[in-house]
C-alpha cells in the first residue's frame, strides 16, 4: 500500500492510498484502502493515510479517528496519531501505520509494525525518507 | 507564513534489516524521494494539495517496488485487484475505487470519481467503464505482474495448502506470506 498526505500553500489538505491489496485474497475481499475514514481521511484539520491491516482499521475507522481527536479533543497531532496507531490499534491486535499532517504543517508518522516506508518533504525540499524506528 | 509540505508511505509490515538488500534499501529510498519530489515539486508552484498527493502516488504506482499499480500482489484467483481514494480535506469530497483490473493509475481514478461523477465509491467493471469514458489510460492485466508477486503468491498457496486449505477464521489475521500488508 502506498499513500500520500499534503498541506498546499493556500493551507488546505488532502489524503490518499493506493494498494494491491493482500496477497493471497479471495471472495473480492476489501480493505481499508479505498475506505474513506479507514485507510483515507482529510479535514481542514487534519489529513491522513494508512497501511496495516485492513479489517482492524475498518473497525477502528482509524484515520477519521486521529483526525476526529485534533478536532475535537484539540489535541496535538502526533499524540493523536500514537494514541490510535500504538494504543487502539495494539490492543486490538491491528498492526500497521499511518502518516498524518496536520493544518499547521505538523508530520506523524507512527506505526506499530516492524518497519514502514515512509518520508516527509518540507518548505526546504529536504527529504527525509526511514523504512526502520530509527 | 503558513508551512506546507508532504508526507508519503510505501506500506508497513515485518521488514528485516536481514531481507531487505543494500541494493533494495537503495532503489526502495529512491523511489521514495522521487515520490517526495514530485509533490514538492507541485506544492513550491502554489499547486493543490490534491494534485500534490496525486502526483506522489502516482510514483509509487509507477514503481514495481511497492504494493499498489505495477507490482501489486495477486489474489487467490491469480489476479491483481487495485484500490484507491483520495480525499479534499477543504471541501470533504471524496473518491474512491476497487477492484480494478486494468486502470494503470487507480489513483487517477479516484479522483475522476471525487470530482466528475456524484459518487464517492465505483467498483469492479462499472469503475472500470467509468474510467474508459473519462478517458483514463487502460493496460492489460499483464502489466501489474512481477514474478517476485507471483512466487509469494506461490508460496501462500502452498502453505495454505499444506494448512489443508483452510481459510482463515474470523478474526484470526490473514497475514500474507510475506508478512507485509496492504
Amino acid at each position: 500500500t502506498v499513500g500520500a498526505v499534503a498541506l498546499d500553500q493556500s493551507g488546505h489538505l488532502a489524503a490518499g492510498t493506493s494498494t494491491g491489496g493482500m496477497t493471497n485474497k479471495r471472495y473480492g475481499r476489501v480493505g481499508d484502502s479505498p475506505i474513506i475514514g479507514a485507510g483515507t481521511y482529510a479535514n481542514a484539520h487534519c489529513a491522513v493515510s494508512g497501511t496495516g491491516h485492513g479489517e482492524f482499521f475498518i473497525r477502528h475507522t482509524v484515520a477519521r479517528d486521529i483526525c476526529a481527536r485534533v478536532e475535537y479533543l484539540k489535541v496535538p497531532l502526533q499524540e493523536a496519531a500514537d494514541t490510535v496507531v500504538r494504543d487502539v490499534l495494539v490492543k486490538a491486535g491491528g498492526e500497521g501505520g499511518v502518516i498524518a499532517l496536520d493544518a499547521q504543517g505538523t508530520v506523524a508518522m507512527p506505526f506499530n509494525s516492524p518497519g514502514m516506508y515512509r518520508g516527509y518533504m518540507g518548505e526546504d525540499g529536504q527529504p527525509f525518507v526511514a523504512i526502520f524506528p530509527e | 507564513q503558513r508551512k506546507w509540505g508532504l508526507a508519503i508511505h510505501g506500506g508497513a509490515g515485518v521488514m528485516s534489516r536481514d531481507t531487505l538488500t543494500p541494493e533494495r534499501e537503495a532503489e526502495v529510498r529512491a523511489r521514495l524521494t522521487e515520490s517526495l519530489q514530485a509533490g514538492h515539486a507541485i506544492l513550491a508552484q502554489g499547486g493543490t494539495s490534491l494534485d500534490a498527493v496525486g502526483a506522489a502516488i502516482r510514483v509509487l504506482e509507477d514503481s514495481p517496488l511497492f504494493n499498489a499499480g505495477k507490482g501489486a500482489v495477486f489474489t487467490h484467483e491469480g489476479r491483481n485487484e487495485l484500490d484507491a481514494s483520495l480525499m479534499d480535506g477543504r471541501t470533504l469530497a471524496a473518491g474512491a475505487v476497487a477492484g480494478l483490473r486494468h486502470v494503470k493509475n487507480p489513483i487517477a481514478l479516484a479522483r475522476r470519481v471525487m470530482e466528475r461523477s456524484p459518487h464517492v465509491m465505483m467498483v469492479g467493471e462499472g469503475a472500470e467503464a467509468f474510467a474508459r469514458e473519462q478517458g483514463l489510460e487502460l493496460v492489460p492485466p499483464e502489466y501489474f505482474r512481477t514474478e517476485e508477486r507471483w512466487e509469494q503468491l506461490q508460496r501462500a498457496l502452498e502453505k495454505e495448502r499444506a494448512a489443508g486449505g483452510q481459510a482463515s477464521a474470523p478474526g484470526v489475521s490473514p497475514r500474507p506470506e510475506d508478512g507485509k500488508f496492504g
